[in-house]
């Protein structure tokens, strides 16, 4: 949980399909 | 983790259709060109970038077979080398200077502004040179980006007592699909057999200039974040203290 913490963006990025459109 | 039936050649195109868009800075560059404003500037556009380079190395086939943690492990380690290699690449046709976007692009004298840069601007200008020398063909470019994530963990994860003995395996397996895309990639050039295998040689040889630049980037970064004189924010932040994290 702490790793998911430290890289709370990149895991969201990676588990999501939003457009990276949406997010930039 | 690559499907059976999937060419070389499929697997560049799949590779080519992975490619980010151009990315915008989408402000006017701050002038004048102060050390504050042209961080600000490249930060900017480096987490923008990142934010594409996550959905980029998804549509790499193969990527999304790995396990959260392998996939979060590779982009943390390759990200500044994907982003130089990209910046290359756009500056190729412009000798001395470093485009970074459509609407950000600096000579040398203008990189200068930023304290300790001119070294990495250097080198950047010295490899994309060399890009230029040996005339890159985008097919060549996106397989070489598409190497650099996969192989960018090779040597900090071990053979033995991994969390995920597959792990490696596929990793493997998948660079070497991708060297096979590369090498088909050069032989459709029609150069003579000897000279096909010495294009490659030089073309994987570029790697190690870009591993080395990077390395150079992130300790510059992470020392214009220490002196406070470029706010870092989000996805770019994260990166870099992962980075950071692992060489400590």
């Amino acid at each position: 949980s702490s790793l998911k913490e430290k890289h709370k963006i990149l895991h969201q990025l990676l588990q999501n399909s939003t457009s990276p459109v949406d997010l930039a | 983790p690559l499907p059976p039936a999937l060419t070389p050649e499929h697997l560049i195109s799949r590779i080519m259709e992975a490619e980010p868009p151009e990315i915008y800075l989408m402000k006017d560059m701050n002038r004048p060109l102060t050390e504050a404003n042209v961080m600000m500037s490249l930060t900017n556009l480096a987490d923008k970038e990142l934010v594409h380079m996550i959905s980029w190395a998804k549509k790499i086939p193969g990527f999304v077979e790995f396990g959260l943690l392998e996939q979060v492990h590779l982009l943390e380690c390759c990200w500044l080398e994907v982003l130089m290699m990209g910046l290359m690449w756009r500056s190729v046709d412009h000798p001395g200077k470093l485009i970074f976007s459509p609407d950000l692009s600096l000579s040398r004298e203008e990189g200068n502004c930023v304290q300790g840069f001119s070294e990495i601007f250097d080198m950047l200008i010295a490899a994309t040179s060399r890009v230029r020398e040996l005339k890159l063909q985008r097919e060549e470019y996106v397989c070489l980006k598409a190497m650099i994530l996969l192989n960018s963990n090779m040597c900090l994860i071990s053979s033995e007592g991994s969390e995920e003995p597959q792990s490696r395996s596929k990793l493997l397996r998948l660079l070497d699909a991708v060297t096979d895309a590369l090498v088909w990639a050069i032989a459709k050039s029609g150069l003579p057999y000897r000279q096909q295998y010495t294009r490659l040689a030089h073309l994987l040889m570029l790697l190690s200039h870009v591993r080395h630049v990077s390395n150079k980037g992130m300790d510059h970064l992470h020392c214009m974040k220490m002196k406070n004189i470029v706010p870092l924010y989000d996805l770019l932040l994260e990166m870099l203290d992962a980075h950071i994290m692992h060489s400590s």
